[in-house]
C-alpha cells in the first residue's frame, strides 16, 4: 500500500 | 516542520560544518574517512535531484544546497587540496560491499518503481551504513580525536532525533515512511558504540 509519502524531509 | 526536525537538521548541520572547519582549520584529514565522506556526498547527490524538479520551502533548498556544497567541500579537501594528509591505509573498508547491496536493496524494496523514488530509497539505505568506513577506520587506528567525536556526536543525534519526528508526524499527521524509519534505526543504533 502507498504510504502518504511526502519528500519535505532532508 | 516540527522541533524535533528542526534541530534534528540543524545537529547535521553542525555535524557537516564541524567536519569541513576541522580540516580546513588544521590543513589536515587525519582520521578522517574520505570514504565515508564520498558516501555521504552521494547520498545528498541521490537524495536531493529533486531540487531540480520541485520547490518545497526556501528552508529545504537552501538547505539541500549547503548540504551538497559543503559534502563536495569536504570530499575536494580531502582528496585534492590536503591529500598528503589523507591516511589511505588506514581507510581500507571496502565501500562497494556497501554500496552494491544497499543499491540491490532499493531495486527490491522500495516505495515506487521510478527513477527518483529508487534513487530516494538508496539513499536512505546507504546513508544508514555510509558511517560505517569512518568506525572502522576509528578502530583500525585506535582513537579519535576530539573534533571527531563531535562530529559524529552530531551526526547520530540528528537521525535519532528523525526518529522522534517521525513519531511526531506519525501521531500528528498520521505519516508514516517504513522504510525512513527502519533506515533510521539501523543508522542511529550504528552510532550509539
Amino acid at each position: 500500500k502507498k504510504q502518504n509519502k511526502t519528500k519535505d524531509e532532508l | 516542520m516540527n522541533v524535533f526536525r528542526l534541530t534534528g537538521d540543524l545537529s547535521h548541520l553542525a555535524a557537516i560544518i564541524i567536519l569541513l572547519l576541522k580540516i580546513w582549520k588544521t590543513r589536515s584529514c587525519a582520521g578522517i574517512s574520505g570514504k565515508s565522506q564520498i558516501l555521504f556526498a552521494l547520498v545528498f547527490t541521490t537524495r536531493y535531484l529533486d531540487l531540480l524538479t520541485s520547490f518545497i520551502s526556501l528552508y529545504n533548498t537552501s538547505m539541500k544546497v549547503i548540504y551538497i556544497g559543503c559534502s563536495y567541500a569536504t570530499v575536494y579537501l580531502i582528496y585534492m587540496k590536503f591529500r598528503a594528509t589523507y591516511d589511505g591505509n588506514h581507510d581500507s573498508f571496502r565501500v562497494e560491499f556497501l554500496v552494491v547491496p544497499v543499491g540491490g536493496l532499493a531495486v527490491l524494496i522500495n516505495h515506487d518503481f521510478s527513477p527518483l523514488e529508487i534513487l530516494w530509497t538508496f539513499s536512505i539505505y546507504l546513508e544508514s551504513v555510509a558511517i560505517l568506513p569512518q568506525l572502522f577506520m576509528i578502530s583500525k587506528t585506535g582513537e579519535a580525536e576530539t573534533i571527531t567525536t563531535h562530529y559524529l556526536f552530531c551526526l547520530g543525534l540528528y537521525r535519532a532525533l528523525y526518529l522522534f519526528n517521525w513519531i511526531w508526524r506519525y501521531y500528528f499527521e498520521g505519516f508514516f515512511d517504513m522504510i525512513a524509519i527502519v533506515a533510521g534505526v539501523v543508522q542511529t543504533v550504528l552510532y550509539c558504540d
